[in-house]
C-alpha cells in the first residue's frame, strides 16, 4: 500500500509540465526512498531522470516497491485540478490498477479526490554512473530559458564551450549567428542571480536546442538551473526542486563521425 | 555535419 502526503502539492505539476512534452507514457517507480521517474524521449536523445526523496513528505508509507505506469499528459490534467497552494496525498494499493489523487485547500474547506488509471510500461533502465566533470555551470533558471528561446529563434544547433572567460552559447542558421557569454558573477545583491561556474578543463559540446528549450519548461521549478559537461558525454541539465529531490536531463550530444 | 548520438548509448541498461 502506497500513502504519500505532499504539502506543496504544486510541486508535482510543476515536475509533469516540465517532462510531458517529451515523454507521453512514464512509469513512476515507488519505494521507501521516495518517488522516481526515469524515462527517454521517443526519439531517445534525452533522458529524464527525477527523485522526490520520501522525507519531502509529511507522511510517507510505501509497503513494497511499485512501478505505476500512466500516461504524463493525463497526470497533468488531474494534477491541475488541484489548487496552487493545495495539499496533495496518493493512495494506491499494491496490487491495484488506479491511483488516486486527493487535493485539500490549506484552509480545509474544500476536498476532492481524482482516480487515474494506471497502465502497464515496460521501460529500460538505465544505470546513470557517476561523472567528473570537466565544467559545471550554476545560472538563474530564467537565463538559461532566455538563452535557449534567443538562440533557438536563429538555429537549431548550440556549441556550449566553457573556457577560463566563462561559458559561451554559439549558434547559427539562415539569419546569421549569434553567441552568449555568461560569466561567473558571485557578486550579485540577489542570491537568485548569481552565476557559478566550476571549471575543471575547457570543454565544447554541441546540442541540438530544441531539446534544451525544452528542459526550461522546469524554470518553475527552480530559481537556478546547473549544467554539467564533460568531453563526448551527455550534458546533464539539472533543476533542484527545493530540498526535496531533483529533475535531471541529460541530453546526448552531436558528434562528428 | 555532426551527427545526434542515442542517449542510450552512453548508459548501461541495469
Amino acid at each position: 500500500m502506497l500513502e504519500a502526503r505532499l504539502v506543496q502539492g504544486s510541486m508535482l505539476r510543476k515536475v509533469v509540465d516540465a517532462v510531458k512534452d517529451l515523454v507521453s507514457d512514464a512509469n513512476i517507480d515507488v519505494s521507501s526512498s521516495g518517488f522516481s521517474l526515469q524515462a527517454m524521449d521517443t526519439s531517445h536523445v534525452s533522458l529524464i531522470a527525477m527523485h522526490l526523496r520520501a522525507d519531502a513528505f509529511e507522511h510517507f508509507r510505501c509497503d513494497r516497491p511499485m512501478s505505476m505506469g500512466m500516461s504524463l499528459a493525463n497526470l497533468a490534467k488531474v494534477l491541475k485540478c488541484a489548487g496552487s497552494d493545495d495539499i496533495v496525498t496518493l493512495k494506491a494499493n499494491d496490487d491495484g490498477d488506479t491511483v488516486t489523487f486527493m487535493f485539500e485547500s490549506p484552509k480545509e474547506d474544500r476536498v476532492s479526490d481524482f482516480e487515474l488509471k494506471l497502465m502497464d510500461i515496460d521501460s529500460e533502465h538505465l544505470g546513470i554512473p557517476d561523472t567528473d566533470y570537466c565544467a559545471t555551470v550554476t545560472m538563474p533558471a530564467g537565463e538559461y530559458a532566455r538563452i535557449c528561446k534567443d538562440l533557438s529563434s536563429i538555429g537549431d544547433t548550440v556549441v556550449i564551450s566553457a573556457t577560463k572567460d566563462g561559458v559561451k552559447f554559439t549558434t547559427s542558421g539562415d539569419v546569421g549567428t549569434a553567441n552568449v557569454t555568461v560569466r561567473q558573477n558571485t557578486t550579485a545583491d540577489k542570491k537568485e542571480d548569481q552565476t557559478i561556474i566550476d571549471l575543471k578543463e575547457p570543454v565544447a559540446l554541441t546540442f541540438a536546442l530544441r531539446y534544451l528549450t525544452s528542459f526550461a519548461k522546469a524554470t518553475p521549478l527552480a530559481t537556478h538551473v546547473t549544467l554539467s559537461m564533460t568531453r563526448e558525454l551527455p550534458v546533464m541539465v539539472e533543476y533542484a526542486i527545493q530540498d526535496m529531490g531533483h529533475l535531471r536531463f541529460y541530453l546526448a550530444p552531436k558528434i562528428e563521425d | 555535419g555532426a551527427k545526434q548520438r542515442d542517449i542510450s548509448s552512453f548508459f548501461s541498461v541495469k
